[in-house]
C-alpha cells in the first residue's frame, strides 16, 4: 500500500519555517544571515564540526526539508530549497577552491543528496534495497528528476575541483620523487656520468621530494575522503585519475630528459611503481584501474632495463611495449645513456629494426601524454541504510535556536 | 485493492548555468 508517513515530528518542520523559502535566501543582507539556518548549514559549516556524527548529515537534513515541502505540496518551497542549496554549495566551493577537505565534504554531501532524491523518489528501480520504514519517507507529490540532473552536474563540477586541488598538491612532487630521488642503495654508483641534475625540479633544493612524501600525501587524501563519507566508487576514480597524472608527468619528463634515460633510473622507477602498487593494495584501491593507467610507465621502466642489441632483443621490446607508441619507444632508445664505458649506446640499426617491426601499428602521433586529461566520472547509485527518523541535528550545528520558532 | 498512488508532478528545474545566472542577477539587485 502506498503510504506516506507524516514527516518526523522533530525540529526540521521548524527549520522550514525559519528558512522562509525566500528565493534569495543566501543573498539576503548579512543582518539576517546569522539567524538563517540555510546559511549556517551551507556557508559557515566546517567539516570538522561534524566529526563523530553521521557522514553527510547536511545532505540528510536538506533532504528532510525537501521532503517536508513535498508533504505540504508546496512546489515553490521545493524549488526554493533546492535552488538555495545548489547556489549555496557553489558559493562555498568558490570560496574554498583550494581546500581539499571542504571540497570533499561538499562532494560527499551533494552526492548523498542526489542518492536521497533517487532512493526516496518513489521510482521502484531505486527502492529495491529500501526498508518499509524508509519507503514511508518517499516523496509524495513531486518528481524531482530534473533537479537530480542539476545535482549530478554539480557533483561533476565539485569532482573536477577536487581533482584539480589534489593534482596541484602532487604535481610539484612527482619528478623528484619518481625519477630523481634514489632510494635503492648503491644505485648512485651506476648513474650515468656527465649530467648535472636538472634544476627544474630542484632535485637538490628544498623542493626535493621522496616517494614516501607522495605516499604520505595520498594517505592524507584517502583518509579525508573516507572520513567525509565519500562513496567508495568515487574514491577509486579519484585515485585512478591521480595515478594517471603521476604517470603522464613522469613519462613526459623521461621522454624529454637524457639524464634520466638510463638503466639505473629504470630500476629505481620500477621500484617506485611497485611501492605505489603496494600502497594501492594496502588501501584496497587495487580495483580502481590506477595500475592500468601506469602501464606505459611500467613499460618505459622495463625498456630502460632490457638489452638493446640483437634482433631478438628488438622483438622482445616490441612485444613488451604495447602501451608505448613507436615514437615514444624510439625516443627513449635515442635518449638512452649507457652507464659506463662497458655498455654500448643503442645503435641506429637497432632502432631501425624496431621501427620496421612496429610500422604496422597505428600509433597516435603525439609524443607526450596529456597530463590534464580527465577520465569521465560516474556516480553510481548508492542508497543509504540509514532511516530518516534516526537523524538528529546535533547542537554543534548551532541550529538549536530553531526549536524556539 | 489498495488505491494507486497519484502520479507525481514533474518540477521543471533550471540548468546549473541558468541557476547561476539568476543568482548573480539577484545579487546585483540586492543593496
Amino acid at each position: 500500500r502506498h503510504r506516506c508517513a507524516q514527516p518526523h515530528a522533530m525540529s526540521y518542520r521548524k527549520i522550514l519555517k525559519t528558512f522562509g523559502f525566500q528565493t534569495r535566501i543566501l543573498t539576503a543582507p548579512s543582518i539576517h544571515r546569522k539567524s538563517n539556518p540555510c546559511h549556517l548549514l551551507l556557508s559557515e559549516l566546517k567539516p570538522q564540526t561534524l566529526a563523530g556524527t553521521v557522514p553527510c548529515l547536511p545532505a540528510y537534513i536538506l533532504y528532510m526539508c525537501i521532503r517536508h515541502a513535498d508533504y505540504v505540496n508546496d512546489d515553490l518551497k521545493v524549488h526554493s530549497l533546492l535552488t538555495s542549496t545548489i547556489n549555496g554549495i557553489k558559493k562555498v566551493l568558490k570560496k574554498h577552491n583550494d581546500d581539499f577537505e571542504m571540497t570533499t565534504f561538499w562532494l560527499s554531501n551533494t552526492c548523498r543528496l542526489l542518492h536521497c532524491l533517487k532512493q526516496y523518489s518513489g521510482d521502484e528501480g531505486f527502492m529495491t534495497r529500501n526498508t518499509a520504514k524508509q519507503n514511508e519517507h518517499c516523496l509524495k507529490n513531486f518528481d524531482l528528476t530534473e533537479y537530480r540532473q542539476v545535482l549530478s552536474d554539480l557533483s561533476i563540477q565539485i569532482y573536477q575541483q577536487l581533482i584539480k586541488i589534489a593534482e596541484g598538491v602532487l604535481q610539484p612532487m612527482i619528478v623528484s620523487a619518481m625519477l630523481e630521488n634514489e632510494s635503492i642503495q648503491g644505485l648512485c654508483g651506476v648513474k650515468p656520468t656527465g649530467y648535472r641534475k636538472r634544476s627544474s625540479s630542484m632535485a637538490d633544493g628544498e623542493n626535493s621530494y621522496c616517494l614516501e612524501a607522495v605516499i604520505r600525501q595520498m594517505n592524507c587524501f584517502h583518509t579525508v575522503m573516507c572520513d567525509q563519507g565519500l562513496d567508495p566508487e568515487i574514491i577509486l576514480q579519484v585515485f585512478k585519475q591521480l595515478f594517471y597524472m603521476i604517470t603522464a608527468v613522469t613519462l613526459n619528463n623521461l621522454l624529454l630528459r637524457k639524464d634520466v634515460c638510463s638503466w639505473s633510473t629504470g630500476m629505481q622507477l620500477r621500484y617506485n611503481i611497485s611501492q605505489l602498487e603496494e600502497w594501492l593494495r594496502g588501501r584496497n584501491l587495487h580495483q580502481s584501474g590506477a595500475v592500468q593507467t601506469m602501464e606505459p610507465l611500467i613499460q618505459a621502466a622495463q625498456l630502460l632495463q632490457l638489452k638493446k642489441k640483437t634482433p631478438e632483443d628488438a622483438e622482445a621490446i616490441c612485444s613488451l611495449c604495447t602501451s608505448l607508441s613507436t615514437q615514444q619507444i624510439v625516443k627513449i632508445l635515442n635518449l638512452y645513456t649507457p652507464l659506463n664505458e662497458f655498455e654500448e649506446r643503442v645503435t641506429v640499426s637497432f632502432i631501425r629494426t624496431i621501427q620496421a617491426q612496429l610500422q604496422e601499428r597505428n600509433d597516435p602521433q603525439q609524443l607526450l601524454l596529456d597530463y590534464k586529461h580527465m577520465f569521465p566520472v560516474l556516480f553510481p547509485f548508492n542508497p543509504s541504510s540509514l532511516t530518516m527518523d534516526s537523524i538528529h541535528i546535533p547542537a554543534c550545528l548551532n541550529l538549536e535556536f530553531l526549536n524556539e520558532v | 485493492g489498495a488505491p494507486r498512488p497519484r502520479p507525481r508532478v514533474l518540477l521543471k528545474a533550471p540548468t546549473l548555468a541558468e541557476m547561476e545566472e539568476m543568482n548573480t542577477s539577484e545579487e546585483e539587485e540586492s543593496p
